[in-house]
């Protein structure tokens, strides 16, 4: 019996730690370029993940620090403009509902090299 | 639209598909998944010169589905509830995982799960299957190949942005029938 409930305890704890930081994003809507944040890590992980931000080093990308620096601006007003949204560079809330919401696992990278085409209506 | 980058494409009219018999749900019967994946293929082969035929022999489908949960081999762990919920992989390779963690719903079942993360298959099998397909992720929110589905929603009809990726990549298919293509204001109907 004590087994079993150790058992559960331990799904249940790996369940919720894989929730508990992905999508929590909220919280830096309205960050500001230049300040340190905790969390902006994050965001420069989940951009990393889909391709808009290079570990190639430079200010400690490899690590993803916690500052919102000039590149993270960069890589914002990208992920703006591949996936429609007003290009501002900045974390307002559409940008970063759109970054909490469910996703492809499929990297955008083919929207950044090769650039897109449209449909003329 | 984009496509993959050297926008490889498959050569051949016919590809056949599998699910895996070891990677698959609990909470969803076979004929389930093979109903809402049969109608994913139908919406992309009635636009191009391509057929889908399901084989039951997985190890030599040119397509492979299955569900799968965390690290599971192949360099995209996946991460759980939410957060990503499936990919594929650009032609010939043919591989498509989707989260097992998700919790997945067909036939707009949304509400007897009441769950508000609830995901539908129907959209996921039909984004993905753009990817199979050499597809990349479109920019148009209406779009199917949109990278990004919300919990609880459908998008499951084929957009003008969809249907000019993929005819750009095989050519249309001959009995292209433009009223059998959806009514939404993007479709390629009302363009």
């Amino acid at each position: 019996r004590h087994l079993a409930e150790e058992a559960t305890a331990k799904a249940t704890q790996t369940i919720h730690v894989s929730n508990a930081t992905w999508h929590d994003f909220s919280r830096l809507v309205d960050v500001q370029v230049g300040s340190h944040v905790s969390g902006v890590s994050e965001l420069k992980r989940y951009l990393h993940r889909f391709g808009y931000v290079k570990d190639d080093g430079g200010d400690g990308m490899k690590n993803f620090s916690d500052v919102f620096d000039g590149r993270l601006e960069t890589a914002i007003s990208l992920y703006q403009q591949n996936l429609g949204l007003p290009i501002t560079g900045r974390l307002d809330m559409s940008t970063v509902t759109l970054m909490s919401s469910p996703r492809c696992g499929v990297s955008d990278t083919h929207m950044i090299n090769a650039g897109f085409h449209t449909t003329a209506h | 639209y984009t496509y993959f980058g050297g926008k490889p494409k498959w050569n051949q009219d016919k590809l056949t598909y599998a699910f895996s018999e070891t990677h698959k749900l609990d909470y969803l019967t076979s004929d389930d998944v093979r109903t809402v994946f049969r109608r994913a293929f139908d919406q992309w082969a009635s636009v191009i010169p391509v057929s889908f035929e399901e084989v039951d022999d997985y190890t030599t489908a040119d397509l492979k589905i299955g569900f799968f949960a965390g690290d599971h081999g192949d360099g995209q762990p996946f991460d759980g509830v939410l957060g990503t919920l499936a990919h594929a992989f650009a032609p010939e390779n043919g591989r498509l995982h989707l989260d097992a963690a998700e919790t997945w719903v067909v036939d707009d079942d949304f509400g007897s799960k009441g769950s508000t993360v609830a995901v539908d298959l129907e959209s996921v099998a039909t984004h993905e299957i753009g990817h199979l397909l050499g597809l990349g992720h479109s920019s148009q929110e209406s779009a199917v190949m949109y990278p990004s589905l919300r919990p609880r929603t459908k998008k499951v009809d084929l957009t003008v942005d969809d249907v000019a990726g993929v005819l750009k990549l095989y050519g249309a298919n001959p009995k292209l029938r433009l009223d059998s293509l959806t009514e939404s204001e993007n479709s390629i109907k009302n363009g």
